[in-house]
């Protein structure tokens, strides 16, 4: 699994 | 950003204004559980640590963070001082070590990495999935809510139901990227509203009365 960029959600 | 999300945040931000706006204008809450309230605040608090590590994301992303911290706050703040009075705790009996207890667990043991940061933030999102749950119970019980309540509750699921494209939209444009804990706690939550919204669709939508059969 490839994890997002950046957490960015809220 | 996506519209998806976009839309998604700004049903999160319209639920909160519609509850601020139930409770100013009835100047009661009754009807809204303070255990599913207070755990949004447990919920906001644990995951936008981030704020003060210096992770920057965005302008929008640091402002709608301390809005939900502030206006979750606040909203404790009417329930516990200003409107108490009208504040049953006698119907929100939902036990929140049932909630506490398991979700600190499933951080403890399925989080990203084990440190601090992380598995609170774990936390935040196994306990985002389930606060609603006290609040659900409490309609369970009493069998019927004021319409504006059940529209709070539809803005809070329409927020969540759209996370879902959001994943599916972010997942094709950023090469195949998932984040699992987010999106297996997401499809719980929003699966939790899916009762909800056959009553919200079949009779508050055609101007009847938020009423569960006996």
């Amino acid at each position: 699994l490839e994890m997002p960029a950046e957490k960015d959600e809220l | 950003m996506n519209l998806f999300r976009l839309v998604a945040d700004l049903s999160h931000l319209a639920s909160i204004f519609i509850l601020l706006h139930k409770i100013q204008t009835t100047r009661s809450c009754r009807g809204i559980s303070i255990k599913t309230q207070l755990l949004y605040v447990l919920v906001f608090v644990t995951r936008y640590l981030d704020l003060f590590t210096g992770d920057f994301v965005s302008i929008y992303n640091s402002v709608m963070k301390l809005f939900f911290i502030g206006s979750s706050c606040y909203i404790i703040y009417l329930m516990r001082i200003k409107y108490k009075p009208t504040n049953d705790p006698s119907i929100d009996t939902f036990r929140l070590e049932y909630i506490l207890g398991p979700t600190a667990v499933l951080a403890l043991i399925f989080n990203y990495k084990f440190t601090f940061l992380e598995v609170l933030w774990a936390f935040s999102i196994y306990l985002e999935a389930v606060a609603i749950l006290p609040q659900l119970f409490m309609l369970q019980r009493t069998g019927e809510a004021e319409t504006i309540t059940t529209h709070y509750l539809a803005a809070l699921g329409i927020y969540r139901g759209l996370y879902i494209p959001n994943w599916i939209y972010r997942y094709f444009t950023e090469g195949g990227a998932i984040d699992p804990i987010a999106v297996v706690a997401g499809i719980v939550q929003t699966a939790l509203y899916v009762d909800f919204f056959y009553v919200y669709f079949t009779k508050v939508l055609q101007g009847q009365k938020f009423e569960l059969p006996a």
